[in-house]
This record gives structure tokens, C-alpha cells and sequence, in this order.
């Protein structure tokens, strides 16, 4: 069976509420070493990949291979009755029919208990090859979610562009054109304004801003955002969570003229 | 036109 405890609704609200309209119904795999969870986009842009370590929960336990097959817009309607704070425990049997929640808001002494019917999801586990990205960009979440909302009024796409100088976000639209140049800041007082970037080669390509912007709403998950870039291949942006859980969102480019 | 990368054929085969 599985028993996980998280000591905030708060993280598994956030991450929910980034995933639930690029994807809809998907398992929940969980076993001994956490959740994780995998699904493309119906039009095959888009794919999200989140790995909830065992480490992130106290207590967890799962025995063995547990697929939890979830409506997301179900499961947010039921994550809305969590306060941020409660704690937020999970709970199912080896062969669920449901999975139970239970938020409890210990200064209140308050418990509330839901559970959500599952589904038998038939998901094809997709191989996602390790990179060596051409660039890797860190910056903080709040500023790119600036940027796309910013260039999202004067077009559908971006295209990301890193050089030894910096890294060029721009956009061209009917109306007229626009772009946001960040440097290498590293400042020593304030570690979650610093924006790194680690690079290879100079890489540019052009991303749908649509799909961007949705995964800006991770963005309470994380102070920073990476993302990381090569010529013709899936752009990755990563949110990291404490001891190496993470959500991340992989986008195809666009490609060609 | 531009066009966007198919993910699905691009995880499958890589």
C-alpha cells in the first residue's frame, strides 16, 4: 500500500495546479523511491515529468509498483478543499479502486478526508535521453514568468537566444517587436536573483510562448527556473524542489521557416 | 511555416 505524508498541502497543490491544463488524465507511479509522474500534451508539444522523492514525504511507504490513474481536473477540485498549510496525506491499496486524501490542519484540529475514484490510464512510458545541453540557463522563476507574460502581448512565439553575452529573449508580432537581454548576475546577498549561464555552444531557437506561459504557473514551486537548450531539440525548463524532486516541462521547438 | 517538433516520435525513437 501506499502512505505519504507531506508537512504542506502546499507543494502538491502548486504542482497539480502547474500540470492540469497541458495534461488530464495520468498515472501517478508510485514506488518505494517516490511518485513520479509522465504525459504529453494531446497535440505532442508538450511533456511533463515529475519526480516527488521519497525523501519529500515523511513518513513514506509504498511496498510495491502502485499506478494511480487521475483525472487532474478532478484531483484539483478535491486539492481546493487543502489549506496550504495542512498536512496532506495520500493513501492507497496495492490495487486501488480510489485514491484517499486526508488534510488536516493541526492548530485547528480540523481533518477532512476525500476519495477520489481512479482510472485505468494505459500510458505509454516515453525514454527521455539524457542531454548535454548547448545551454543552461538559471534564472529566477519570477523573471521568466515576467518575460513571457511581457512578450506573450506582442506574439505567440519567443525565440530564446544564448550567447557568450547573455541570453536574448525576443518576439516579433504585428505590432511590432520586443526583447529582454539578461546577463550573468551573480549577486552574493541575494542568491535567488542570480541568473547563471553555463554554455557550450551559442544555441536560438523558438518556442511557443502559449506553452511557456503555462508552465510559468510552477512558478511558487521554485525561486529559480532552469532551462536548457540545444539546436533541434526539446527545450527543458526545470523547476527543482528540496532533495532532488522535481517538475519539469519539456517543449518542442519550432523549427524551420 | 514553421513547424513544432512531434515529442511523442522524438522520445519514442531517441
Amino acid at each position: 500500500m501506499l502512505e505519504a505524508r507531506l508537512d504542506t498541502a502546499n507543494l502538491f497543490k502548486s504542482a497539480v495546479d502547474a500540470i492540469k491544463d497541458l495534461v488530464q488524465d495520468c498515472n501517478f507511479d508510485c514506488n518505494d523511491s517516490g511518485i513520479a509522474l509522465q504525459a504529453m500534451d494531446n497535440s505532442h508539444v508538450a511533456l511533463v515529468s515529475m519526480m516527488l522523492k521519497a525523501e519529500a514525504f515523511s513518513p513514506f511507504r509504498c511496498d510495491r509498483n502502485i499506478a494511480l490513474g487521475v483525472n487532474l481536473t478532478s484531483l484539483t477540485k478535491v486539492l481546493r478543499a487543502a489549506g496550504r498549510d495542512d498536512t496532506l496525506t495520500l493513501k492507497a491499496e496495492d490495487a486501488p479502486d480510489v485514491l484517499n486524501l486526508v488534510f488536516e490542519a493541526t492548530a485547528q484540529d480540523r481533518i477532512s478526508e476525500y476519495d477520489l475514484k481512479l482510472m485505468d490510464i494505459d500510458q505509454e512510458h516515453l525514454g527521455i535521453p539524457d542531454t548535454e545541453y548547448a545551454a543552461t540557463i538559471s534564472m529566477p522563476s519570477a523573471e521568466f514568468k515576467r518575460i513571457t507574460t511581457d512578450l506573450m502581448a506582442m506574439s505567440e512565439s519567443v525565440t530564446i537566444e544564448a550567447t557568450k553575452d547573455g541570453v536574448k529573449f525576443s518576439s516579433t508580432g504585428d505590432i511590432g517587436n520586443g526583447s529582454i537581454t539578461l546577463r550573468q548576475h551573480t549577486p552574493v546577498d541575494k542568491p535567488n536573483e542570480t541568473v547563471e549561464i553555463e554554455l557550450s555552444e551559442p544555441v536560438a531557437l523558438t518556442f511557443s510562448l502559449k506553452y511557456l506561459t503555462n508552465f510559468c504557473k510552477a512558478q511558487p514551486l521554485s525561486n529559480q527556473v532552469k532551462l536548457c537548450l540545444s539546436a533541434e531539440v526539446p527545450l527543458m525548463v526545470e523547476y527543482g524542489l528540496e532533495g532532488g524532486s522535481y517538475l519539469r516541462f519539456y517543449l518542442a521547438p519550432k523549427i524551420g521557416d | 511555416a514553421p513547424f513544432q517538433l512531434d515529442l511523442y516520435n522524438y522520445f519514442l525513437t531517441s
